[in-house]
């Protein structure tokens, strides 16, 4: 899997009301999304935590729509494939 | 086992090993099964903990419902790790061994975790084929029949919470409820290992009604809470699913505790988010530390209320 996840990113973001919340859905329809929580767009709700991965050439637009959309927005991981590569101690399985 | 480290994440062949070296190794305290075997044809092994003793209650621990948690499986090994090494020595731990038996199924969702070994690291489903779709799996938290498919899941197969084509479609959560059901008479607590989000669970997801032993439940989750703390500070919320996080039908908590299982709860391990399911191995040892305080305390508990 070495690369697979290159230069992919993990948002966060908190909805603060439904247009936010809709603006995730259409989002979530345009785009290929990996929800990490909650476990699926369905079920974000205004207020709420959301965590969600999104392919590398997608995640300039994403930022450009939640932008636009005026949604705040934090990047919990930046690089996933550094963050994959982190999560094992050493490089030697 | 080599290759083997409590420390480390382990790939399915390792554990596989390590399950028949651990119950070799203390044949007095543990034995190994089979309940089962996946889609892709694994057989499902079980640990069974305990000193050989008649008519002992039991407590059942499952991890790794999601294949991208590797965080679970990792505390289901760190628990029996703790359990062998510990007999004899800590009174606690002796005390619970002699007058309780633990059922640790190691990891449920075992042809996931391995497609996230070898294929792709972020899968989370199982991987059997839906029929009609080209879309692989169906969410085993979602697929047990406790509301199922009824809210927070989807009819979807191309869905990260498809609820599957019916109640325990999966031959995996078929084997888990299969195995609880004929143990209903011993089994009297039911923990089920997630991650992320540091987070306590208990019934009802399914619904916002509450569980008829709501106060009690909920108690022991906020002392449950804070053995979680208490080494590091993690700071867990606790409470019933469908309020604390969402409305999510088909769990096996929800599930388990209508077969009158009274204690029932979901753990989501560290983190909040820094790393998710990414979280690094030198977290393994800290966080299975505060969770196997939690779980001592769910036990002694329910080793105190037997019913």
């Amino acid at each position: 899997q070495d690369l697979a996840f290159d230069r992919q990113k993990v948002f966060r973001v908190i909805p603060q009301n439904d247009k936010q919340v809709e603006t995730l859905n259409f989002l979530a329809s345009i785009m290929e999304v990996d929800f990490w929580q909650p476990d699926s767009v369905t079920l974000v709700k205004p207020k709420m935590q959301v965590d969600f991965r999104v392919e590398a050439e997608k995640s300039f637009d994403v930022e450009g729509l939640l932008k636009e959309s005026g949604i705040e927005y934090q990047v919990l991981i930046d690089n996933l494939q550094a963050a994959l590569d982190a999560q094992f101690d050493s490089k030697v399985r | 086992t080599s290759g083997h480290s409590y420390e480390k994440y382990n790939n399915w062949d390792t554990i596989v090993a390590w399950t028949a070296d651990i119950a070799a190794q203390n044949p007095d305290l543990v034995s190994r099964s089979v309940i089962g075997e996946t889609y892709e044809g694994r057989p499902i092994y079980l640990l069974k903990l305990g000193k050989s003793g008649s008519n002992k209650k039991a407590i059942f621990l499952d991890c790794g419902f999601h294949a991208r948690e590797w965080i679970s499986p990792a505390f289901c090994q760190w628990f029996v790790k703790e359990a062998v090494e510990n007999y004899g020595k800590d009174t606690a731990v002796t005390t619970l061994l002699d007058k309780l038996d633990f059922y640790v199924l190691p990891v449920v969702n075992i042809d996931g975790y391995v497609y996230t070994w070898t294929n792709d690291r972020m899968w989370r489903k199982t991987r059997s084929k839906n029929a009609g779709s080209i879309c692989i799996g169906t969410d085993p938290n979602r697929n047990l029949d406790a509301g199922w498919c009824t809210i927070g899941a989807s009819k979807s197969p191309c869905s990260a919470t498809y609820c599957g084509s019916a109640p325990e479609s999966e031959k995996e959560t078929k084997a888990l409820a299969d195995f609880i059901r004929g143990h209903l008479s011993t089994i009297k607590a039911y923990l089920t290992i997630h991650s992320y989000s540091q987070l306590l669970l208990f019934p009802y997801s399914y619904t916002y009604d509450l569980p008829k032993n709501y106060q009690e439940l909920n108690s022991i989750a906020k002392a449950a809470s804070k053995e979680l703390a208490s080494l590091y500070n993690t700071k867990y919320t606790y409470g019933p699913g469908a309020e604390t996080i969402y409305p999510a039908a088909g769990g096996s908590d929800d599930w388990a505790y209508d077969q009158g299982i009274k204690y029932s709860f979901t753990f989501e391990l560290r983190d909040t988010g820094r790393y998710g399911f990414l979280l690094p191995e030198s977290q393994i040892k800290p966080t299975c530390e505060e969770t196997l305080l939690a779980v001592k305390y769910i036990a002694n508990y329910v080793l105190e209320h037997l019913y």
